[in-house]
């Protein structure tokens, strides 16, 4: 052990221990993520070559063994808690990402909560034994957050009772999505809704890309890989041109809007439905910029305690880092703002599982409120975070730039929840638009609720203190 | 309501208001913007659109006030005296952070007044060095064993320099001593020049 932070570890005021009992949520917590972690860590088929040595295919080939053994493993331990299984994956992962990651936090999720009950009783059984491997494609070469402006179609065709699928125009190809371009055989198309001469925006199809036994793209699917990115390497980014591909009426998800066999639109109760999937996501990004900080600032503080370097006496020996006064102010902010974050991840992840309940209840009340506050969030902590992952990197000196350092990765494998999930900007303009429709409402009289209340007391000032 | 409250920044409590008050200003500023160009007899939407930045920056205070107030918040679930009083000074730290670092919306507001910003500076600073004994156990704290963190600057044991040598001679490069281009290119080269 390194005398120096042997030191740094004596010198506490605090137990450490607990400290880490309220980060996990309790000691129960704490015991069951060790024990999940070091099933992993013990695995000899998790003992990999290390990723930066590998070229592009063969780290996209060692993620798609990885994530193949994990899924065996995830059964074989009985591990199916949400939580657990993250936890699980956290481990295997380190800091790249999962080849099969959008199967499990798109695919499946939207087949558990957009399927009519027959759907389901087809879909979800193949999805879980992953005979079809999904992933989600909304995003297109020219289309991102604005989801209105995609122009993919689906066209009913009440002759033959189908959708003809079709990617009009070259802005239209499905851009993005993770697993689409090697991985999966089938993917939930968000495509614009034509039924009887009108369209009735977008909606969710499940489209199959590959053949079940060959893997070979089926007629009138184009797919492949974007090519090289930032980061990411580990996943097939694809592309997805459909050419007026036919798929059977029963392949729109159904559970909410309908399509009749005449071709009869019938409207969703609520367009506010797919509301409760973008709050879970963007409340685990929030989740996320807490770890992706809190490993980077471990990392910085724990080299900033060994390394040394000039001196801030003369002839005495080279202090450590940690003890530059301008050191300590790049990084303990941050270390602060982890602790933020974390907090902040485990507050809007009880909000979700509230408001879960509250939307099986039927009651959206809480909805759009949760919806801007999840928004602005997910672009506040990503905004926030990514900068400060790059100042531990840069904290580290020339070391934070080789790939052994483990900051390179997390950056890039951080940086693009910015713009994923809502481009950050457009996510702090939709939570401007609900505190302005409650500044009005303020405005006009009326007394608001939960976190917005404060707008009623805008008229009150602080006095600036007399030093 | 409306008697003034003193801000005092070495108070937690009284920086969440502070912020509280800020982002109630950004929101009341931006709306302010929205109606000036509705009475330029401009869109809806055009009004919108020229009063982006400030909205931008309106909900970004109000992000900011939430994260501050959810942190106080947490600081009020802690038995631990030792714990409640290192992540209190993380959570003064942070929030004098943020305040530092948008001086200007304080300042504008009439939340802060200039001295205290020079207060505001100096209690920063001795944070930081009340922060420095345990700057690596709080991130001990965060309990990420070493094969998750995969990091050779980050070691758990601090044994850096050893393992960063071992970590280059694996590198694929290394794998020959004498790389194959030096055959292929550079020989061929010198024998030429």
């Amino acid at each position: 052990m390194n005398p120096d932070i042997t030191r740094e570890r004596e010198n506490a005021t605090f137990n450490v221990e607990k400290l880490t009992h309220i980060l996990d949520g309790g000691i129960e917590k704490t015991k069951r993520r060790r024990e999940i972690e070091s099933l992993v860590i013990s695995d000899p088929d998790f003992q990999s070559e290390d990723l930066n040595f590998l070229s592009r295919s063969e780290r996209y080939d060692a993620a798609v063994k990885k994530s193949a053994q994990m899924i065996l493993k995830l059964r074989e331990y009985g591990i199916s808690d949400p939580e657990e299984i993250y936890c699980y994956k956290s481990v295997f992962r380190g800091n790249h990402q999962e080849a099969l990651g959008l199967h499990f936090v798109m695919f499946l999720p939207t087949l558990y909560t957009q399927c009519n009950k027959e759907q389901f009783k087809k879909w979800v059984p193949l999805a879980e034994s992953f005979k079809a491997l999904g992933t989600y494609a909304q995003t297109e070469l020219g289309h991102g957050t604005h989801l209105r402006g995609l122009e993919t179609t689906a066209t009913y065709d009440p002759a033959t009772q189908e959708f003809v699928l079709n990617s009009p125009t070259i802005t239209s190809i499905k851009w993005w999505p993770g697993g689409l371009g090697k991985t999966s055989n089938h993917a939930i198309v968000l495509a614009q809704l034509h039924t009887q001469g009108k369209c009735h925006g977008l909606h969710a199809f499940i489209v199959p890309l590959r053949s079940m036994n060959t893997h070979i793209p089926l007629p009138g699917v184009v797919v492949g890989d974007i090519g090289p990115k930032f980061g990411f390497d580990e996943v097939d980014n694809g592309y997805l041109k459909l050419e007026n591909v036919r798929i059977p009426r029963e392949h729109m998800l159904m559970k909410y809007a309908k399509v009749e066999a005449d071709g009869t639109y019938v409207k969703p109760p609520s367009d506010k439905l797919t509301y409760g999937t973008m709050v879970f996501i963007r409340s685990m990004i929030v989740g996320e910029a807490g770890r992706a900080l809190a490993k980077s600032c471990t990392i910085a503080i724990r080299y900033s305690s060994v390394r040394h370097q000039s001196e801030i006496r003369p002839g005495e020996p080279e202090p450590q880092i940690m003890d530059y006064q301008t050191q300590q102010y790049k990084l303990f902010p941050l270390l602060a703002t982890a602790y933020a974050y974390k907090f902040v991840g485990q507050y809007m992840n009880d909000v979700y599982h509230r408001i879960t309940g509250d939307i099986s209840q039927g009651d959206f009340s809480e909805l759009p409120e949760l919806h801007a506050l999840s928004a602005g969030l997910k672009a506040f902590t990503t905004w926030t975070a990514s900068a400060g992952i790059e100042v531990c990197r840069m904290a580290c000196g020339g070391h934070g730039y080789s790939r052994c350092s483990a900051l390179p990765d997390i950056y890039v494998n951080f940086v693009p929840t910015c713009t994923y999930e809502g481009e950050n900007t457009v996510m702090m303009l939709q939570t401007a638009r609900f505190l302005i429709k409650s500044y009005r409402q303020a405005s006009a009289g009326h007394q608001l609720s939960g976190i917005v209340s404060y707008l009623n007391e805008s008229e009150r000032s602080l006095q600036p203190q007399s030093v | 309501s409306s008697r003034p409250t003193v801000v005092n920044v070495n108070d937690l409590a009284s920086l969440v208001e502070a912020y509280k008050l800020r982002a109630a200003k950004l929101v009341e500023l931006a709306a302010k913007s929205i109606q000036q160009e509705l009475q330029k007899r401009v869109s809806q939407e055009d009004a919108w659109n020229n009063s982006a930045i400030d909205l931008v920056r309106a909900s970004d205070a109000h992000c900011h006030y939430v994260v501050v107030k959810l942190f106080a918040a947490k600081l009020g679930e802690i038995g631990d005296t030792g714990v409640h009083s290192v992540l209190s000074t993380l959570a003064l730290l942070y929030a004098l952070q943020g305040i530092q670092q948008h001086s200007g919306d304080f300042l504008q507001t009439g939340l802060l007044s200039v001295p205290q910003l020079s207060q505001v500076s100096q209690r920063l600073k001795e944070l930081l060095a009340q922060l420095r004994p345990n700057a690596v156990a709080l991130v001990d704290a965060f309990d990420y064993c070493d094969e998750m963190l995969n990091s050779v600057l980050g070691r758990y044991d601090g044994n850096v320099y050893e393992h960063m040598f071992e970590w280059a001679r694996r590198s694929p490069l290394n794998k020959t001593e004498v790389h194959e281009s030096y055959h292929k290119y550079l020989k061929p080269l010198q024998a030429k020049l």
